[in-house]
Protein backbone atom coordinates (compact mmCIF):
# COMPACT_ATOMS: atom_id res chain seq x y z
CA UNK A 1 0.00 0.00 0.00
CA UNK A 2 0.98 3.13 -0.98
CA UNK A 3 1.92 5.58 2.55
CA UNK A 4 0.05 8.26 1.19
CA UNK A 5 -3.06 8.46 -1.06
CA UNK A 6 -5.61 10.82 -2.74
CA UNK A 7 -8.58 10.03 -5.01
CA UNK A 8 -8.48 13.66 -5.16
CA UNK A 9 -5.26 13.55 -7.03
CA UNK A 10 -6.80 10.90 -9.26
CA UNK A 11 -9.85 12.77 -10.73
CA UNK A 12 -12.31 10.92 -9.06
CA UNK A 13 -13.99 12.98 -6.67
CA UNK A 14 -16.29 16.13 -7.68
CA UNK A 15 -16.84 19.35 -5.78
CA UNK A 16 -17.84 19.17 -2.30
CA UNK A 17 -21.38 19.26 -2.00
CA UNK A 18 -24.18 20.75 0.58
CA UNK A 19 -26.89 18.73 2.16
CA UNK A 20 -28.48 21.90 3.19
CA UNK A 21 -30.80 21.51 6.51
CA UNK A 22 -31.67 18.29 5.40
CA UNK A 23 -30.68 14.57 7.23
CA UNK A 24 -29.38 13.36 3.67
CA UNK A 25 -26.04 12.85 4.59
CA UNK A 26 -26.21 8.61 3.94
CA UNK A 27 -27.43 9.96 0.28
CA UNK A 28 -24.36 11.90 -0.16
CA UNK A 29 -22.10 9.12 1.03
CA UNK A 30 -23.79 6.57 -1.19
CA UNK A 31 -23.39 8.80 -4.49
CA UNK A 32 -19.48 9.98 -3.48
CA UNK A 33 -18.76 6.10 -3.69
CA UNK A 34 -20.52 5.54 -6.55
CA UNK A 35 -18.93 8.55 -8.98
CA UNK A 36 -15.80 6.90 -7.61
CA UNK A 37 -16.58 3.60 -8.68
CA UNK A 38 -18.39 5.12 -11.92
CA UNK A 39 -14.81 6.54 -12.76
CA UNK A 40 -12.97 3.79 -12.43
CA UNK A 41 -15.40 1.88 -14.50
CA UNK A 42 -15.55 4.61 -17.52
CA UNK A 43 -12.84 6.33 -16.94
CA UNK A 44 -15.12 9.49 -16.40
CA UNK A 45 -15.76 11.48 -13.40
CA UNK A 46 -20.04 12.17 -13.16
CA UNK A 47 -21.70 14.30 -10.51
CA UNK A 48 -24.46 11.56 -9.33
CA UNK A 49 -28.17 12.69 -7.63
CA UNK A 50 -28.37 12.62 -4.41
CA UNK A 51 -32.14 13.90 -4.96
CA UNK A 52 -33.19 10.36 -6.47
CA UNK A 53 -31.89 8.18 -3.16
CA UNK A 54 -33.78 11.33 -1.16
CA UNK A 55 -36.99 11.09 -3.52
CA UNK A 56 -36.99 7.41 -4.45
CA UNK A 57 -34.91 5.27 -1.77
CA UNK A 58 -37.36 4.00 0.74
CA UNK A 59 -35.51 0.47 1.36
CA UNK A 60 -35.88 -1.29 4.00
CA UNK A 61 -33.13 -3.17 6.31
CA UNK A 62 -34.62 -7.01 5.55
CA UNK A 63 -33.94 -7.79 8.99
CA UNK A 64 -35.39 -4.80 10.66
CA UNK A 65 -38.78 -3.59 8.76
CA UNK A 66 -39.25 -0.74 10.44
CA UNK A 67 -35.79 0.82 9.19
CA UNK A 68 -36.00 2.21 5.88
CA UNK A 69 -34.27 4.68 3.99
CA UNK A 70 -36.13 7.94 4.71
CA UNK A 71 -34.94 11.17 2.94
CA UNK A 72 -33.92 13.79 5.18
CA UNK A 73 -34.96 11.79 8.04
CA UNK A 74 -31.89 9.61 7.68
CA UNK A 75 -30.45 6.59 6.17
CA UNK A 76 -27.97 4.09 5.45
CA UNK A 77 -25.67 3.81 2.82
CA UNK A 78 -25.88 -0.27 1.90
CA UNK A 79 -29.24 0.14 2.31
CA UNK A 80 -29.00 3.02 -0.94
CA UNK A 81 -26.29 0.55 -2.43
CA UNK A 82 -29.45 -2.42 -2.30
CA UNK A 83 -32.03 0.31 -4.07
CA UNK A 84 -29.44 1.11 -6.18
CA UNK A 85 -29.29 -2.39 -7.72
CA UNK A 86 -33.10 -2.76 -7.44
CA UNK A 87 -33.62 0.23 -9.41
CA UNK A 88 -31.01 -0.27 -11.64
CA UNK A 89 -29.16 2.98 -11.05
CA UNK A 90 -28.68 7.06 -10.52
CA UNK A 91 -28.96 9.97 -12.65
CA UNK A 92 -26.79 12.49 -13.24
CA UNK A 93 -27.02 15.75 -10.61
CA UNK A 94 -28.26 17.51 -13.66
CA UNK A 95 -30.74 15.62 -14.65
CA UNK A 96 -32.01 15.03 -11.11
CA UNK A 97 -30.78 18.14 -8.88
CA UNK A 98 -30.47 18.23 -5.13
CA UNK A 99 -33.33 20.61 -3.55
CA UNK A 100 -32.40 19.47 0.25
CA UNK A 101 -35.53 18.81 0.68
CA UNK A 102 -38.25 14.92 0.68
CA UNK A 103 -41.67 16.39 0.21
CA UNK A 104 -41.43 15.57 -3.33
CA UNK A 105 -42.73 12.60 -5.46
CA UNK A 106 -39.90 10.27 -7.02
CA UNK A 107 -38.99 11.49 -10.34
CA UNK A 108 -36.83 8.87 -11.18
CA UNK A 109 -35.92 8.14 -15.34
CA UNK A 110 -34.83 4.87 -15.77
CA UNK A 111 -33.71 6.41 -19.34
CA UNK A 112 -31.30 8.78 -17.77
CA UNK A 113 -29.52 6.44 -15.40
CA UNK A 114 -25.73 7.82 -15.81
CA UNK A 115 -24.52 5.08 -13.18
CA UNK A 116 -25.37 1.94 -11.87
CA UNK A 117 -24.06 -0.23 -9.12
CA UNK A 118 -22.14 -3.90 -9.91
CA UNK A 119 -21.89 -5.08 -6.22
CA UNK A 120 -21.30 -3.68 -3.00
CA UNK A 121 -19.68 -4.93 0.15
CA UNK A 122 -19.01 -3.73 3.63
CA UNK A 123 -15.02 -3.85 4.77
CA UNK A 124 -14.12 -5.51 8.19
CA UNK A 125 -12.47 -3.50 11.19
CA UNK A 126 -8.87 -3.72 9.91
CA UNK A 127 -7.43 -0.33 8.70
CA UNK A 128 -5.12 -2.07 6.25
CA UNK A 129 -8.36 -3.64 5.03
CA UNK A 130 -9.70 -0.47 4.61
CA UNK A 131 -6.84 1.03 2.88
CA UNK A 132 -6.02 -1.57 0.38
CA UNK A 133 -10.18 -1.64 -0.56
CA UNK A 134 -9.93 1.97 -0.67
CA UNK A 135 -7.18 2.39 -2.99
CA UNK A 136 -8.40 -0.80 -5.05
CA UNK A 137 -12.13 -0.04 -5.66
CA UNK A 138 -12.36 4.09 -5.30
CA UNK A 139 -13.52 6.26 -2.45
CA UNK A 140 -15.54 4.49 0.09
CA UNK A 141 -19.00 5.30 1.93
CA UNK A 142 -18.36 5.32 5.84
CA UNK A 143 -19.84 5.99 8.80
CA UNK A 144 -18.65 8.43 11.66
CA UNK A 145 -19.51 10.04 14.80
CA UNK A 146 -19.81 13.53 14.11
CA UNK A 147 -19.50 15.45 17.94
CA UNK A 148 -16.24 16.75 17.26
CA UNK A 149 -17.36 17.96 13.59
CA UNK A 150 -19.63 20.62 14.75
CA UNK A 151 -16.55 22.56 15.86
CA UNK A 152 -14.28 21.69 13.27
CA UNK A 153 -12.36 24.26 11.39
CA UNK A 154 -8.93 22.61 10.80
CA UNK A 155 -5.88 20.34 11.28
CA UNK A 156 -6.18 16.48 12.19
CA UNK A 157 -8.81 15.95 14.24
CA UNK A 158 -7.39 13.09 17.12
CA UNK A 159 -10.05 13.51 20.20
CA UNK A 160 -8.98 11.73 23.17
CA UNK A 161 -12.34 10.45 23.86
CA UNK A 162 -15.13 10.13 20.97
CA UNK A 163 -17.95 8.34 21.31
CA UNK A 164 -18.36 5.11 18.57
CA UNK A 165 -22.04 5.70 17.64
CA UNK A 166 -22.45 6.80 14.26
CA UNK A 167 -24.43 9.10 13.21
CA UNK A 168 -22.83 10.63 9.81
CA UNK A 169 -22.26 9.38 6.48
CA UNK A 170 -19.20 10.90 4.86
CA UNK A 171 -16.80 9.89 2.10
CA UNK A 172 -13.26 8.26 2.60
CA UNK A 173 -11.00 9.76 0.07
CA UNK A 174 -7.48 9.00 0.70
CA UNK A 175 -5.07 8.62 3.30
CA UNK A 176 -2.06 10.49 4.30
CA UNK A 177 1.14 9.47 6.46
CA UNK A 178 2.41 12.56 8.26
CA UNK A 179 -0.51 14.87 9.98
CA UNK A 180 1.47 16.40 13.15
CA UNK A 181 0.04 15.39 16.56
CA UNK A 182 0.99 18.34 19.37
CA UNK A 183 -0.38 15.51 21.94
CA UNK A 184 2.44 12.98 20.77
CA UNK A 185 4.79 15.41 19.15
CA UNK A 186 5.14 13.17 16.84
CA UNK A 187 3.60 12.66 12.84
CA UNK A 188 0.42 10.99 12.80
CA UNK A 189 -1.42 9.29 10.40
CA UNK A 190 -4.79 9.85 9.20
CA UNK A 191 -7.48 9.65 7.04
CA UNK A 192 -9.34 12.04 4.53
CA UNK A 193 -12.91 12.48 4.28
CA UNK A 194 -15.54 14.30 2.02
CA UNK A 195 -18.18 15.34 3.50
CA UNK A 196 -21.55 17.53 2.37
CA UNK A 197 -21.56 20.54 4.63
CA UNK A 198 -20.51 22.96 2.13
CA UNK A 199 -17.06 24.04 0.75
CA UNK A 200 -16.98 26.84 3.67
CA UNK A 201 -17.17 23.95 6.57
CA UNK A 202 -13.72 22.19 7.48
CA UNK A 203 -10.85 22.45 5.33
CA UNK A 204 -12.74 23.44 2.02
CA UNK A 205 -15.57 21.00 2.90
CA UNK A 206 -12.99 17.90 4.08
CA UNK A 207 -12.39 16.11 7.47
CA UNK A 208 -9.04 14.91 8.43
CA UNK A 209 -8.98 12.45 11.33
CA UNK A 210 -6.47 10.81 12.78
CA UNK A 211 -5.82 6.49 11.84
CA UNK A 212 -4.80 3.49 14.16
CA UNK A 213 -7.79 2.89 16.83
CA UNK A 214 -11.22 3.35 15.41
CA UNK A 215 -11.56 7.05 16.42
CA UNK A 216 -15.23 8.58 16.31
CA UNK A 217 -16.37 4.74 15.08
CA UNK A 218 -14.85 6.18 11.66
CA UNK A 219 -13.22 2.14 10.97
CA UNK A 220 -16.41 0.45 11.72
CA UNK A 221 -19.00 0.95 9.00
CA UNK A 222 -16.96 0.96 5.86
CA UNK A 223 -18.98 0.30 2.12
CA UNK A 224 -17.17 0.19 -1.31
CA UNK A 225 -18.90 -0.32 -4.65
CA UNK A 226 -18.16 -1.22 -7.74
CA UNK A 227 -19.86 0.38 -11.15
CA UNK A 228 -21.14 -1.47 -14.26
CA UNK A 229 -20.30 1.22 -17.15
CA UNK A 230 -23.48 2.54 -18.72
CA UNK A 231 -24.70 4.40 -21.88
CA UNK A 232 -26.46 7.34 -21.14
CA UNK A 233 -28.96 8.73 -23.78
CA UNK B 1 12.43 34.88 22.38
CA UNK B 2 12.53 31.98 24.55
CA UNK B 3 8.93 31.88 24.96
CA UNK B 4 8.49 31.80 21.22
CA UNK B 5 10.84 29.46 20.22
CA UNK B 6 9.16 27.04 23.41
CA UNK B 7 5.66 27.84 22.26
CA UNK B 8 6.59 26.37 18.49
CA UNK B 9 7.96 23.78 19.76
CA UNK B 10 5.33 22.80 22.31
CA UNK B 11 1.82 23.89 21.14
CA UNK B 12 0.08 22.66 24.17
CA UNK B 13 1.21 25.90 25.77
CA UNK B 14 -0.24 27.45 23.32
CA UNK B 15 -3.70 26.13 24.45
CA UNK B 16 -3.98 27.97 27.55
CA UNK B 17 -2.86 31.28 26.42
CA UNK B 18 -5.98 33.42 26.22
CA UNK B 19 -7.00 35.35 22.90
CA UNK B 20 -10.25 37.18 23.32
CA UNK B 21 -9.61 38.26 19.83
CA UNK B 22 -9.51 34.97 17.80
CA UNK B 23 -13.09 34.75 16.00
CA UNK B 24 -12.89 31.65 14.09
CA UNK B 25 -10.67 28.64 15.70
CA UNK B 26 -9.63 28.53 19.19
CA UNK B 27 -6.08 26.66 18.19
CA UNK B 28 -4.06 29.59 19.79
CA UNK B 29 -5.90 29.91 22.43
CA UNK B 30 -9.07 30.70 24.68
CA UNK B 31 -11.86 32.63 22.92
CA UNK B 32 -14.78 31.53 24.36
CA UNK B 33 -14.60 30.06 27.90
CA UNK B 34 -14.65 33.46 30.16
CA UNK B 35 -15.68 35.64 28.08
CA UNK B 36 -17.82 38.35 29.15
CA UNK B 37 -21.19 39.31 27.88
CA UNK B 38 -19.62 42.12 25.66
CA UNK B 39 -17.42 39.43 23.99
CA UNK B 40 -19.46 37.27 23.17
CA UNK B 41 -21.88 39.96 21.73
CA UNK B 42 -19.35 41.05 19.47
CA UNK B 43 -18.45 37.32 18.19
CA UNK B 44 -21.96 36.53 17.82
CA UNK B 45 -22.53 40.20 15.51
CA UNK B 46 -18.91 38.91 13.88
CA UNK B 47 -21.03 35.00 13.40
CA UNK B 48 -24.07 36.67 12.19
CA UNK B 49 -22.32 38.85 9.96
CA UNK B 50 -19.66 36.06 8.20
CA UNK B 51 -23.21 33.01 7.88
CA UNK B 52 -25.60 35.79 6.82
CA UNK B 53 -27.93 35.11 9.74
CA UNK B 54 -30.97 37.13 10.56
CA UNK B 55 -33.30 35.67 13.32
CA UNK B 56 -37.38 36.58 13.20
CA UNK B 57 -37.56 38.05 16.91
CA UNK B 58 -35.37 39.47 19.48
CA UNK B 59 -36.15 36.83 21.84
CA UNK B 60 -34.95 34.39 18.91
CA UNK B 61 -32.00 36.02 18.47
CA UNK B 62 -31.52 36.18 22.45
CA UNK B 63 -31.89 32.78 22.58
CA UNK B 64 -29.38 31.82 19.70
CA UNK B 65 -26.68 34.26 21.63
CA UNK B 66 -27.12 31.91 24.08
CA UNK B 67 -26.69 28.69 22.00
CA UNK B 68 -23.87 30.37 20.54
CA UNK B 69 -22.06 31.11 23.85
CA UNK B 70 -22.77 27.63 24.95
CA UNK B 71 -21.34 26.70 21.81
CA UNK B 72 -18.17 28.69 22.48
CA UNK B 73 -17.75 26.55 25.25
CA UNK B 74 -18.12 23.60 23.86
CA UNK B 75 -15.62 24.38 20.88
CA UNK B 76 -13.33 25.36 23.72
CA UNK B 77 -13.42 21.88 25.24
CA UNK B 78 -13.34 19.99 22.10
CA UNK B 79 -10.16 22.36 21.56
CA UNK B 80 -8.91 20.80 24.72
CA UNK B 81 -10.05 17.34 23.49
CA UNK B 82 -8.33 17.59 20.51
CA UNK B 83 -5.35 19.18 19.93
CA UNK B 84 -3.82 18.37 16.69
CA UNK B 85 -6.90 20.21 14.54
CA UNK B 86 -8.25 23.54 15.15
CA UNK B 87 -12.32 24.25 16.66
CA UNK B 88 -14.15 26.93 16.85
CA UNK B 89 -17.12 28.72 15.49
CA UNK B 90 -18.80 27.00 12.55
CA UNK B 91 -21.49 27.48 10.70
CA UNK B 92 -23.17 25.69 13.22
CA UNK B 93 -22.42 27.84 16.30
CA UNK B 94 -26.00 28.70 16.56
CA UNK B 95 -27.63 25.00 17.02
CA UNK B 96 -27.86 23.14 19.92
CA UNK B 97 -26.51 19.28 19.43
CA UNK B 98 -30.29 18.40 19.28
CA UNK B 99 -30.92 20.74 16.61
CA UNK B 100 -27.39 20.13 14.86
CA UNK B 101 -27.99 15.81 15.07
CA UNK B 102 -31.54 16.72 13.59
CA UNK B 103 -30.91 18.83 10.43
CA UNK B 104 -27.48 17.74 9.57
CA UNK B 105 -26.47 13.81 10.51
CA UNK B 106 -28.89 11.64 9.32
CA UNK B 107 -27.12 8.16 9.55
CA UNK B 108 -29.42 5.36 10.71
CA UNK B 109 -27.20 2.65 12.29
CA UNK B 110 -28.38 -0.97 11.93
CA UNK B 111 -28.84 -3.16 14.86
CA UNK B 112 -26.93 -6.09 14.95
CA UNK B 113 -24.40 -4.91 13.16
CA UNK B 114 -20.56 -5.91 13.92
CA UNK B 115 -18.47 -3.87 12.36
CA UNK B 116 -20.05 -2.41 9.78
CA UNK B 117 -21.01 -5.80 8.30
CA UNK B 118 -24.37 -7.71 8.83
CA UNK B 119 -23.56 -11.53 10.61
CA UNK B 120 -23.60 -13.75 7.86
CA UNK B 121 -24.27 -11.23 5.15
CA UNK B 122 -23.22 -11.97 1.53
CA UNK B 123 -21.63 -8.67 0.94
CA UNK B 124 -18.46 -9.19 3.14
CA UNK B 125 -15.94 -7.43 1.46
CA UNK B 126 -13.14 -10.22 0.69
CA UNK B 127 -9.78 -9.84 2.47
CA UNK B 128 -7.23 -7.98 0.24
CA UNK B 129 -3.41 -8.94 -0.05
CA UNK B 130 -1.83 -5.56 1.98
CA UNK B 131 1.81 -6.34 1.82
CA UNK B 132 2.81 -5.04 -1.70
Amino acid sequence: LPSDFDWRDQGAVTGVKNQGSCGSCWSFSASGALEGANFLATGKLKSLSEQQLVDCDHECDPSEADACDQGCNGGLMTTAFEYLLKSGGLESEADYPYTGTDGGSCKFDKSKIAASVKNFSVVSIDEDQIAANLVKHGPLAIGINAVFMQTYIGGVSCPYICGRHLDHGVLLVGYGSAGYSPIRFKEKPYWIIKNSWGESWGEDGYYRICRGRNVCGVDSMVSTVTAIQTSQK
Amino acid sequence: AAVVEAEAEDPLILQVVPDAKEEGGFGGGGGGLGLGAAAVEAHFVSFERRFGRSYASAEERAHRRSVFAANLRRARRHQRLDPGAVHGVTQFSDLTPAEFRRAFLGLRRKKGSVGGSILGSSHEAPILPTND
